[in-house]
């Protein structure tokens, strides 16, 4: 439905409160560490059996409770950067952007990756850095491959991208369907 | 874990990407409203303990508590905005007679809101062109 | 003022009384 006009995502390191995609993101966990011991849900550690989760456990939160859980006085837990934000990862995406699978590793590796940088990482500035040149380098096929593939089975054009991409693309066809449906007539 | 219920209720409706409406869920709904209410309680009774016997140990657990009551507010309103935003996309769709269809999958309060919707519509659309008003929902794309 | 009372009425009033507010509308990208 043309009508339907969903709140979009954020962009950057702010969420739309009421984006679904938004919230669909921030359920991705990462790998965090408590720092302070977390008394009476001892019930949410699979692996213990106290009443209590201890300080020090390594658990994977979701990203929504990570940053209400960070902050800098308090310090109730920390956290790790995922793999494909890493310097090793990094380094892949820097040599060709465009042999990434980012529908596989993320699926929400830009939207994912600007919600990192809340947290501090010494390493934020590399991690911003990587995020916009991967976009670059991949957007000018997205456009591409959108504005060319008509009327024929996009699946495998978009089976690679991560969600922001993906949307790109459905944009980018939504555009060139308007304009031949125009071209025909088919318009008004 | 906590906040799972609310997660299912936003999946729900993001598999419906083109914008039609599932069936209210109000069970999920109040589910997600009671989970609230548990974690508010227990909160209650940790805050309490906290201030009165000095148990500043119990913090960390009251913020971890707070987080997932804030998560299922977000959850639950934007669950309910978004099917607004698809009650309201109908109205343009199908005109103010919506298909018994439809108007099945809608909760009684969402009834509600949709014809009070349609009401402020009329009014504004009464209000342009002068006396005979203007129907905008009307003639959306150009002539041949 | 429709929408805010709808959602009042369905979800906010049933929270605890910290959480009912509706300041999130304002945020509404236009």
């Amino acid at each position: 439905s043309e009508a339907y006009m969903p709140v979009s995502a954020g962009l950057g390191s702010e969420e739309n409160f009421l984006s679904l995609e938004d919230i669909i993101m921030s359920h991705e966990k990462l790998p965090c560490r408590l720092e302070m011991t977390l008394p009476r849900l001892g019930f949410l550690d699979k692996s213990g059996e106290s009443d209590s989760i201890p300080e020090g456990t390594k658990m994977e939160l979701p990203l929504w409770l990570a940053k209400g859980l960070y902050d800098k006085k308090r310090k109730i837990v920390s956290v790790e950067l995922p793999k494909i934000y890493k310097e090793g990862w990094r380094t892949v995406f820097n040599a060709d952007a465009n042999v990434v699978d980012l529908h596989r590793l993320g699926p929400y590796y830009y939207s994912f990756g600007c919600q990192l940088l809340n947290f501090d990482s010494p390493e934020n500035p590399e991690i911003a850095q990587t995020l916009l040149q991967t976009f670059v380098g991949r957007f000018r096929r997205i456009m591409d491959s959108s504005q060319n593939a008509y009327n024929e089975d996009t699946s495998g054009l978009v089976s690679r991208l991560d969600e922001l991409e993906r949307i790109l693309f459905h944009a980018g066809q939504k555009g060139l369907n308007e304009f031949q449906r125009w071209e025909k007539g088919q318009a008004s | 874990m906590f906040c799972e219920k609310a997660i299912e209720l936003i999946r729900e409706l993001h598999r419906s990407g083109d914008g039609s409406l599932p069936a209210f869920n109000e069970d999920g709904v109040r589910q997600v409203l009671e989970e609230m209410k548990a974690l508010y309680e227990q909160n209650q009774t940790d805050v309490h303990e906290a201030k009165s016997d000095g148990r500043s140990d119990l913090i960390p657990t009251i913020t971890f508590r707070h987080c997932c009551l804030l998560r299922n507010r977000r959850c639950i309103v934007s669950y309910l905005y978004d099917r607004l935003l698809r009650i309201r996309a109908l109205r343009w769709e199908y005109g103010s007679v919506l298909p018994s269809a439809l108007r099945f999958q809608m909760s009684a309060d969402e009834m509600v809101w949709f014809n009070q919707y349609k009401k402020s519509l009329a009014t504004y659309m009464r209000s342009l062109g002068g006396d005979e008003g203007l129907d905008v929902t009307q003639d959306l794309t150009p002539p041949k | 003022a429709n929408t805010e009372t709808y959602l009042k009425n369905v979800a906010l009033k049933h929270m605890p009384p910290n959480l009912q507010t509706v300041d999130f509308l304002k945020s509404v990208p236009k």
